[in-house]
């Protein structure tokens, strides 16, 4: 699965996604990619996400929107949103991470496997790209 | 306000350094930074963050390194199902399709969808039909197919027929 998430110049922000699935799924078999909420959404008045991960755990938990509700109704930070949305997936058993931007421009991502291939860039010449956890 | 911000993903998993070569590592290195540039250079001369993503997820699509597009994984039935999505945080307009099988970047598939149907989601072969009225580039499935992909799936055939079950969740990765 790959993702993609932006906050523009006039402060709109956007999600995208992209997946083959998982191997060896059953013909018919869809994730979370395709379900606005679970694993893309944007929305100017919380943020922007796309996820990667064991999809049917990432729908059962509407995960984007999980995000975005602990933002917009618990006040909590994108980053601690994220985080405490991906614990919970851990904890149910599942497995993945997000990415996510908010209105303001502040980045996140947070994943509960070893590694995720990701990358951000910032008007400000942020340019930074990761592969394993510890980077 | 001359502020923005790009995040991209190309996949979570248990990459180690003791998984991915030194070489393979600089590889997806240079895909993700590929991906980043397209998405940037939409971005610094004020274009939309629509855009941006869908220009983002593109280069990701098109790159074998990724599970998406070309380098997609295969089902259990041999063949290569795509879903992707898109959203724009303003509008809340959105866009999806689930089991493609014949758009090259099925992100713009998504798009479409969002800009071009009064629907949010299209599947299988309905999907495949607008991708088609719709003037997007089309491919066999077979584009899609890489041989990592294929040793991927017999590796997993092979596990599976020891526990038994084809479908056994356990046995798959993404």
């Amino acid at each position: 699965t790959v993702g993609a998430v932006a906050r523009d110049t006039s402060g709109n922000i956007a999600a995208a996604t992209s997946t083959g699935g998982l191997t060896g799924k059953r013909f018919g078999r869809v994730g979370d990619t395709a379900v606005i909420g679970a694993g893309t959404l944007a929305d100017i008045r919380t943020c922007a996400v796309s996820a990667t991960g064991a999809g049917e755990f990432y729908i059962r938990t509407a995960a984007a929107s999980a995000i975005a509700a602990r933002m917009r109704f618990g006040g909590e930070s994108l980053q601690v949103a994220a985080d405490a949305v991906q614990a919970e997936i851990r904890e149910m058993g599942g497995s993945g991470g997000v990415i996510a931007v908010a209105p303001d421009g502040t980045p996140a991502w947070s994943f509960n496997t070893p590694g995720m291939y990701r990358g951000r860039a910032r008007a400000d010449g942020t340019l930074e790209i990761g592969i394993y956890g510890d980077e | 306000m001359t502020d923005w911000t790009l995040v991209i993903h190309g996949g979570s998993g248990a990459m180690s350094r003791d998984t991915i070569s030194a070489e393979q590592d600089g590889v997806q290195r240079q895909a993700l930074s590929r991906a980043l540039q397209a998405g940037k250079a939409v971005l610094a001369s004020s274009g939309s963050a629509v855009d941006a993503v869908e220009a983002a997820v593109a280069v990701l699509e098109d790159d074998p390194g990724f599970n998406a597009g070309h380098g997609a994984v295969f089902n259990a039935a041999g063949s290569i199902e795509l879903d992707a999505a898109i959203m724009d945080g303003r509008t809340l307009e959105a866009g999806a399709v689930c089991g493609t099988t014949r758009t090259r970047n099925p992100v713009r598939l998504a798009r479409a969808v969002m800009e071009r149907s009064p629907h949010v989601l299209l599947q299988g072969s309905g999907a495949d039909e607008f991708s088609r009225d719709s003037g997007l580039d089309q491919v066999e499935n077979s584009y899609f197919e890489t041989d990592e992909r294929r040793m991927q799936l017999e590796r997993m055939r092979e596990r599976a027929a020891g526990s038994g079950d084809v479908f056994d969740i356990d046995v798959k990765f993404g």
